[in-house]
């Protein structure tokens, strides 16, 4: 039975991306059948797999909007284990046109029932907002996990996100879980970094990851590359770090 | 007559409430009339200036879609040339309810239209998307000006952004103008920032101000106070970036 993960936050640039890129790299070298899901119309995490986004059979918004089968938009990774449902900015336009849809926020559910079972992840990458993309997520996914940069606008915002996650908790998702909150771009030597790390985790406690995602230019440039860390730098902090995330997140969801 | 500037780019995390409140306090420095909207639901622009968001008597969202006049929202700040148009994560709520809205795009601009004459810019932060708030602010601005952080996943987006402004002069706006894109969080010493700044010169030549912003903490750390930089620390090499911003955007507009 695979686990759907969305990697939320509405503040921009926290590394929603970035993590939902290399945490889906460490879980397929880990082994694990995994999908990443590319739910944001800038197509970053398309990108980030060197995918031609002008070559695709199918997309995202197709499977979304036109009820074209998931099956139809996946494509493989050089990692064996990962998959990719890659999108286009077309889906900028489903923020809108699934406004009228009846059950507009089970979309995304309805397309991976049949392909859920193949999988042992799912990971979702959101975009930098709560609209119908990011609910569409949280609709179906059985956890979050939420990326914090170590920075006061992005602390700010925590509020509203999990005032969010409740909503959805409430009106259309009881068993969303949050799986954690990851520190990324921390910079021991910032007193601001320090700062969010003494905040977040006298506030959130156990539900922040041990695993702190430092700074690491190796991690900004692997994505011009078109390769996820693991295949670009596997010596480099930032690749060790979402290789312990994702055994961090193996340890968590293990049965004790 | 004022100049409206809308502070745009649908990358999340690249600077534009960084820019949007400094960039408004420098012009207010060299007393110029200004006026900063904050039109993005996470309401940094508006936490940057210290508002208690709870105690204000109008805000933004309670203007675009109840009709509530702008003079109402409107507060100072504490330098005399600048007025703040504060939010709330209420305007979260416009994206969606301003869909079925007649001539929706249109909304800011009745907003503004009894208000512009007052100030001598108007500088509006907008959201991490290419949604109906941003089409709002494209729509009324004269002008865009567009922070580009030195990073891969930026670069990428500037294409969607570009066509975007295309498709408001031709359907919204035909007089919108771009003032310049500013590179933000630039490294001299980064491989990156280097590439970025070479290719982006290249490609948009004159349009890339001079100016560069660097990575400067004292500019992370100056929200937290509910100060622009200009008031927490002058002597910071980010405070100074945007005070030489405003006097090239100044000479940019002043008549030959
Ligand atoms: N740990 C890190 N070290 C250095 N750079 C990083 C790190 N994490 C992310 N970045 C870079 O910072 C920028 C923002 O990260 P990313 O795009 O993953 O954030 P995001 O939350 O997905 O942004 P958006 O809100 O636009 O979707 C990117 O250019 C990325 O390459
Ligand atoms: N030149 C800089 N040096 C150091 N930190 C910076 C700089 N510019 C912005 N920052 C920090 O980087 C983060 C992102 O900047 P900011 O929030 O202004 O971007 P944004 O484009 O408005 O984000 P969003 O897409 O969420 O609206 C913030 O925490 C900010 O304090
Ligand atoms: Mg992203
Ligand atoms: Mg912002």
């Amino acid at each position: 039975m695979s686990r759907i993960i969305a990697i939320a936050n509405q503040k921009g640039g926290v590394g929603k991306t970035t993590t939902a890129v290399n945490l889906a790299a460490s879980l397929a070298v880990a082994e694990q059948r995994t999908l990443l899901i590319d739910l944001d119309p800038q197509a970053n995490a398309t990108s980030a797999y060197g995918i031609d986004k002008g070559a695709l059979k199918a997309h995202v918004y197709q499977c979304l909007v036109d009820g074209v089968p998931l099956t139809e938009a996946l494509v493989p990774t050089e990692l064996p284990f990962l998959t990719l449902a890659p999108t286009t900015t077309d889906l900028a336009g489903a923020e809108v046109e699934l406004v009228p849809v009846v059950a507009r926020e089970q979309r995304l559910a309805q397309l991976l029932a049949p392909v859920r079972d193949r999988f042992d992840f799912i990971v979702i990458d959101c975009p930098p907002s709560l609209g119908l993309l990011t609910l569409n997520a949280l609709t179906v996914a059985d956890s979050v996990i939420i990326p914090l940069q170590c920075e006061f606008y992005a602390m700010e915002g925590m509020g509203h996100l999990m005032s969010t996650i409740e909503l959805v908790r409430t009106h259309l998702n009881p068993r969303l879980a949050i799986d954690g909150i990851v520190l990324t771009m921390f910079d021991r030597r910032n007193k601001l970094s320090l700062q969010v790390e003494s905040e977040t985790t006298a506030f959130f406690g156990r539900q922040v990851f041990e695993t702190r995602i430092p700074r690491n230019v190796r991690l900004s440039e692997s994505p011009s590359f078109g390769k996820p860390a693991v295949l670009y730098d596997v010596t480099a902090p930032g690749t060790k770090a979402y290789l312990e995330l994702a055994s961090e997140l193996l340890a968590r969801l293990s049965p004790k």
